[in-house]
C-alpha cells in the first residue's frame, strides 16, 4: 500500500528564510509522527 | 527435484507390484516430498526478495533511477481477478488461529518481513487472526510526534518514494523516470485544488510585480524605502507565498499499516475510487502504467494553517481495503457492479460545511486491511 500526501506550504522566490524544505530523502524510512518538513514562521 | 521424487516413487510402485504395502510407503514419501518442495519454494522466493531488495537500494544509494518498461508480468496482471483475489485473500486472513499457534504464526511473519513485535499494544495471543495482527496498535508512545509547531510530520511508518514541489493543480508526479501521473487524477476533480491552482497563478503574477516594486525601490536610498514603503513590505511578509508539495510514502507488509493526520486540519471531503487492486510494490512502480491513478484509493481532502491539504491511501491487492476511523461505515474493495473500469469516485462531504471533521496532529485516521 502507498500513501501520497499533497499539500500546500510556504514557498519563496526571494529568500529561503520563510520556505518548506523537506527533512527527508527518497528512500530514507521514515515512521509516523517523524517530520516530512519545516519552515520557518517569520 | 518434487517431480524427479515423484517419478522415482512411481517407477518404485511400478517395480514392485505386488507389495500393498510399498504403495502406502511411495504416498507418504511423495506427500513428505511435496511439502519439502514447498517449503524449499517458499524459502527460495523470500531469499530472492531480500536479494532484490539488496539490489535496489545499493542502486539506489548510487544514484541510479529507474525506468518506468511495461513487461508481460504486467500485461498478465491486467487480465487477472485480482478485485476478487484480494477479497478471498482478506477471508482467508481473517480466519481465526487456535490460541496456542498465534505466538509461532505473527513471529514468523515478524521474521519475514522485519515487523518489530515489542511494538504490539497486545499480547500475541490475542490478535485472532493474521487480519487482526497485521493492523495492529501500538504501546503507548511507541511513535512520538514531533513537536515542531512548523512542521509537517509522516501520516504512515514507511519508505520515501518521491518528494516535491508542484507547479499548479495539472501538475505531473513521477512515478518512476519515464512515466508521470497528474495531480488532479490522483486526488479527483478538486474545488480546493482548482482554487489552489488560481490561488497560485494570481500569486505568481502578484510575486512578479512585487518583484519590480523591489527593484524599482532598491534603485532609491535604503531610508526613502523604509519610510515611503512600510506597507508593501509588511504585506509581503505577513502573506508568504504558498507552492503545491507532494510526498510519496510506500509501506511494506511488515510496517505498521495505520494512517495519522500529519498536521492539526479539517477535513472537508472524502473520496472513494474504487479501481483496480494491482500490487504496489517497487517493481509494479517500474511496470504497470497509472499505478497510483488506477488502483482503488480514499482520499481525504481539507485545508490546514498553510492552506490545502490531501491525503491519498492507495490500496494494493493484499492490502485491498482502507478503514476509515472518521467514516466507520465507509466499505472499499467491494464486488463491482458495474464493467466499465473508469467510474467517477464517490464523493462525501463532510459536516458542518466549511468545518468537516477537525483532526490533530498524529491522530488515527484509517487503516490498511488485508484483503
Amino acid at each position: 500500500s502507498t500513501v501520497v500526501v499533497v499539500f500546500q506550504a510556504p514557498t519563496s522566490k526571494n529568500s529561503d528564510a520563510t520556505e518548506f524544505r523537506f527533512s527527508i530523502r527518497p528512500g530514507d524510512k521514515i515512521r509516523v509522527g517523524e517530520a516530512l518538513g519545516v519552515w520557518h514562521n517569520e | 527435484s518434487w517431480y524427479v521424487k515423484q517419478f522415482r516413487t512411481t517407477s518404485q510402485a511400478r517395480g514392485s507390484l505386488g507389495g500393498g504395502n510399498t504403495n502406502s510407503q511411495g504416498k507418504a514419501f511423495v506427500m513428505s516430498g511435496a511439502t519439502v518442495a514447498t517449503i524449499l519454494m517458499l524459502g527460495a522466493l523470500h531469499a530472492r526478495r531480500l536479494y532484490d531488495d539488496k539490489k535496489l537500494e545499493e542502486a539506489r544509494e548510487k544514484g541510479i533511477e529507474f525506468e518506468f518498461r511495461e513487461d508481460v508480468k504486467a500485461t498478465f496482471l491486467r487480465m487477472l481477478p485480482l478485485r476478487s483475489i484480494s477479497r478471498v485473500w482478506g477471508s482467508l486472513m481473517n480466519v481465526d488461529i487456535p490460541v496456542w499457534l498465534r505466538p509461532h504464526v505473527y513471529r514468523a511473519w515478524a521474521r519475514a518481513f522485519h515487523s518489530n513485535l515489542e511494538e504490539a499494544a497486545l499480547p500475541l495471543e490475542e490478535y485472532a487472526s493474521l487480519r487482526d495482527f497485521f493492523i495492529r496498535t501500538l504501546k503507548e508512545g511507541c511513535r512520538p510526534i514531533d513537536p515542531n509547531p512548523y512542521s509537517l510530520v509522516s501520516p504512515v511508518d514507511g519508505t520515501v518514494l518521491r518528494f516535491g514541489k508542484l507547479n499548479g493543480a495539472g501538475a505531473m508526479i513521477e512515478q518512476v523516470k519515464g512515466f508521470s501521473y497528474s495531480v488532479s487524477s490522483l486526488l479527483g476533480a478538486s474545488i480546493l485544488l482548482s482554487l489552489v491552482a488560481e490561488k497560485n497563478t494570481e500569486d505568481e503574477s502578484s510575486n512578479t510585480e512585487q518583484e519590480s516594486t523591489r527593484i524599482e525601490k532598491s534603485k532609491k536610498s535604503w531610508w526613502r524605502v523604509s519610510l515611503a514603503s512600510p506597507k508593501v513590505r509588511e504585506t509581503v511578509s505577513e502573506c508568504p507565498l504558498k507552492g503545491l508539495y507532494y510526498c510519496v510514502i510506500y509501506l511494506k507488509p511488515g510496517d505498521y499499516h495505520r494512517i495519522h493526520s500529519p498536521a492539526d486540519w479539517n477535513v472537508l471531503v472524502r473520496r472513494h475510487f474504487s479501481g483496480h487492486l494491482f500490487p504496489v510494490n517497487e517493481r509494479a512502480t517500474r511496470t504497470i502504467r497509472n499505478l497510483y491513478v488506477e488502483n482503488e484509493r480514499v482520499v481525504l481532502e481539507g485545508e490546514w494553517q498553510q492552506g490545502f491539504i490531501a491525503i491519498a491511501a492507495i490500496g494494493a491487492t493484499n492490502i485491498g481495503s482502507i478503514e476509515l476511523f472518521i467514516e466507520p461505515e465507509l466499505r472499499t474493495n467491494r464486488p463491482r457492479k458495474k464493467l466499465l473500469s473508469s467510474e467517477p469516485p464517490e464523493e462525501r462531504l463532510y459536516e458542518p460545511e466549511g468545518v468537516g471533521v477537525v483532526l490533530k496532529k498524529g491522530d488515527e485516521v484509517a487503516a490498511f486491511n488485508m484483503g
